[in-house]
């Protein structure tokens, strides 16, 4: 464990936990996509299907974080699609979720590591998760807008696959540790963000509201 | 370095 995965994780659960709140505390997922949050519990079940193969005592922290991302992006998507359903932007949250879902099973089959399920599963959640904020940054780019506890969710869920990057270079250096997949797979996925991370820099910062077209 | 086939990662 390095530094840099160890903050990229605290930030994926700071981006979960932002999230959250946000939707209990102002008992509304406006602004919000629930394909994305969807495609995110889709990746987390298939990255970690291991869990619930075969029942491994909770003796280490990373048992315990895998069920905390699988239970929380569950709960986030129950919150969105059944509890708050009468906030749901559903108009606004059109992305065809098949068009990112079809894709990444494919490539999982023709570009992997091993050809067996798992490693499969594995590859297909690690390529899912590339592409499954596009139905979030589609919505904003539809409502021309993002509340500020929106953006700064966002932030922290780029924050995350951006610090990983830091700690694949500092794997690969120091423990001469490569995962192909996973690290082009994370490079697409973080430069997704980038239009965004130049918002959030150049205007939430500052006090401002992120309003499209910028 | 070789391409590892046990994800240690999260």
């Amino acid at each position: 464990m390095n530094i840099f995965r160890l903050f990229g994780d605290l930030s994926h659960l700071a981006a979960i936990a932002i999230l959250l709140l946000k939707i209990w505390k102002t008992r509304s997922c406006a602004g919000v996509s629930g394909k994305t949050q969807l495609l995110f519990a889709v990746c987390f079940i298939t990255r970690y299907i291991d869990l619930f193969l075969h029942f491994v005592s909770l003796y280490n922290t990373e048992k315990v974080m895998k069920l905390i991302y699988i239970s929380a992006s569950v709960f986030t998507c129950y919150l969105i699609f059944f509890k708050f359903k009468a906030t749901y932007d559903g108009n606004h949250d059109s992305m065809r979720a098949e068009f990112l879902i079809v894709p990444a099973a494919g490539l999982a089959c023709l570009i992997n590591t091993k050809f067996d399920a798992i490693e499969i599963l594995w590859t297909f959640s690690i390529y899912l998760e590339a592409v499954a904020i596009l139905p979030q940054l589609f919505l904003i780019s539809k409502t021309g807008e993002a509340e500020t506890i929106t953006s700064h969710y966002l932030f922290a869920q780029g924050s995350y696959r951006a610090l990983y990057i830091l700690n694949w270079i500092y794997r690969y250096h120091y423990e001469s540790h490569v995962d192909t997949i996973a690290i082009v797979a994370g490079v697409v996925q973080t430069i997704l963000y980038c239009d965004f991370f130049y918002l959030y820099i150049t205007k939430v910062v500052k006090g401002q509201k992120i309003v499209l077209p910028a | 370095a070789s391409d590892n086939a046990v994800h240690d990662e999260l």
